[in-house]
């Protein structure tokens, strides 16, 4: 029944509500927790006393570097055809521009192949990019090499429609990359909305000037901390089940829902474990990243100091896009181990979400994925996800308690039977 | 890539559906 007691305590039960209540104090209490600022170190500390005093095991903090860039004020003013202020974001990593400006022409294109065709035009402009929304992986390309691609055609500076399945007039902030020997040009993103005006305006043949202005700075890498809590195992503690989100955030709204969700969901799966009384036979280890948005950056760190242990992985788990009501659980690994989690999920009968689909993974855990560890992720409401996903709409706000009841629920569940089976995951 | 060993299960599928089923 340790299946149904875990539902019952997290669904309808004294944990009701926990992880929502223990998020909207944190998110309130720090704010955002952009990569190498001051409240996402504060956010860690707080973690690091919140898990003891919860009463978890082996609470430490494992140091690591990590990137530190800071957005400054910024600012896009249409000027022709006619006077407009724009709602931008700069993208993570990107330079500013001079103190003055850059005010130059724009050219518009809809994908990297249009913006190839037409190179001859881009140079000494400002490169719109207003690529469809496709799906959140093939879109985000613009974002990360929209500055690279319009640089190599000479372009001043790049800004990128929002990578969004949703906007009301919200721009969307990421990180994005330079390439060496490309020079480097500022960019952001613009919304949906101004993105779609210009190309409507230049299809009228309207002549489009923008001025821009951000005082983005790359500063050196600081030091911080991945944080690690544990309910040791019983039988092979070196054995190991890892559960896990992300404490950084984007500098824009709370970061509530990425990754806020994904780790007080991990934290709540060894909380409810912990209120049953339960010791699983393998240790089941939340670890919450740092640095996430920059690319696994905490993450990578963990993998190189802890991969000469991978064989004693069971299973690693990531939430990281979103915790609203899942409809089921991601999963990468062998069809026996496939198999396994199917009748894992069949124990969530209870609250109906018993599905498998494929692609388990997660920034920070795909290392591991990679390697050949089984891993695992929740399969969410992506429209809704993407909808505020990196925009100043991802307060405490967009979260229901109840639906991150349920995501908790599938998350414990999982990880305890995984952790207490008597043998590891197969891995062919 | 995996240096994982010991990836023979000492059991059949039917027995590791069973012990699954107990947690329910």
């Amino acid at each position: 029944d340790v299946a149904k007691a875990i539902i019952n305590l997290a669904v309808y039960g004294k944990a009701q509500n926990r992880s929502y209540e223990r998020l909207a104090l944190l998110v309130d209490t720090v704010g955002p927790r952009l990569s190498g600022t001051k409240s996402l170190e504060k956010a860690i500390q707080i973690m690091y006393q919140s898990l003891k005093q919860d009463g978890l095991e082996n609470v430490h903090l494992e140091p690591v570097k990590i990137p530190h860039w800071e957005r400054g004020e910024e600012s896009a003013v249409m000027l022709e055809p006619r006077m407009h202020k724009m709602a931008i974001l700069g993208l993570g990593s990107s330079i500013g521009t001079p103190p003055e400006g850059i005010t130059a022409e724009v050219l518009v294109v809809t994908s990297f192949d249009e913006l190839q065709r037409r190179a001859p035009e881009a140079r000494g402009k400002i490169v719109v990019y207003n690529q469809p929304y496709t799906n959140y992986s093939q879109t985000v390309q613009y974002r990360v090499q929209g500055a690279v691609e319009a640089a190599k055609v000479g372009a001043l500076a790049s800004l990128i429609r929002s990578v969004a399945s949703f906007s009301i007039y919200s721009p969307h902030t990421g990180v994005q990359e330079y390439q060496d020997g490309v020079p480097k040009i500022p960019t952001a993103c613009i919304t949906v909305e101004d993105a779609e005006m210009m190309s409507r305006m230049v299809s009228r043949g309207s002549r489009i000037v923008i001025q821009l202005k951000m005082g983005a700075k790359n500063y050196p890498d600081v030091d911080s901390f991945n944080t690690v809590a544990e309910i040791i195992g019983g039988k092979y503690p070196e054995q190991v089940v890892l559960v896990s989100g992300h404490l950084d955030s984007w500098d824009v709204g709370q970061g509530a829902m990425d990754d806020g969700g994904g780790a007080f969901i991990s934290w709540e799966a060894l909380s409810l474990i912990k209120d049953l009384g339960l010791r699983p036979k393998r240790t089941l280890r939340l670890v919450l990243w740092t640095a996430e948005e920059q690319g696994g950056i905490g993450a990578f760190q963990y993998y190189q100091l802890h991969k000469a242990n991978i064989s004693k992985y069971s299973l690693v788990m990531e939430s990281d896009s979103g915790t609203f009501l899942p409809s089921g659980l991601q999963f990468t690994g062998s069809e026996k181990a496939r198999a396994i989690i199917k009748e894992v999920m069949n124990l969530l009968q209870p609250i109906n979400i018993t599905q498998v689909f494929s692609d388990g993974e997660g920034t920070d855990i795909n290392f591991w994925i990679q390697a050949g560890v089984p891993g695992a992720s929740l399969l969410d409401d992506l429209y809704k996800y993407f909808s505020f996903h990196h925009s100043r709409g991802d307060t405490i706000t967009v979260m229901d308690p109840k639906q991150m009841n349920v995501a908790a629920a599938v998350w414990a569940v999982v990880s305890y039977v995984i952790a207490d089976m008597e043998e590891m995951l197969p891995r062919s | 890539k995996s240096i994982y060993r010991n990836d023979i299960s000492q059991r059949t599928f039917q027995e590791i559906k069973e012990e699954i089923a107990h947690y329910g």
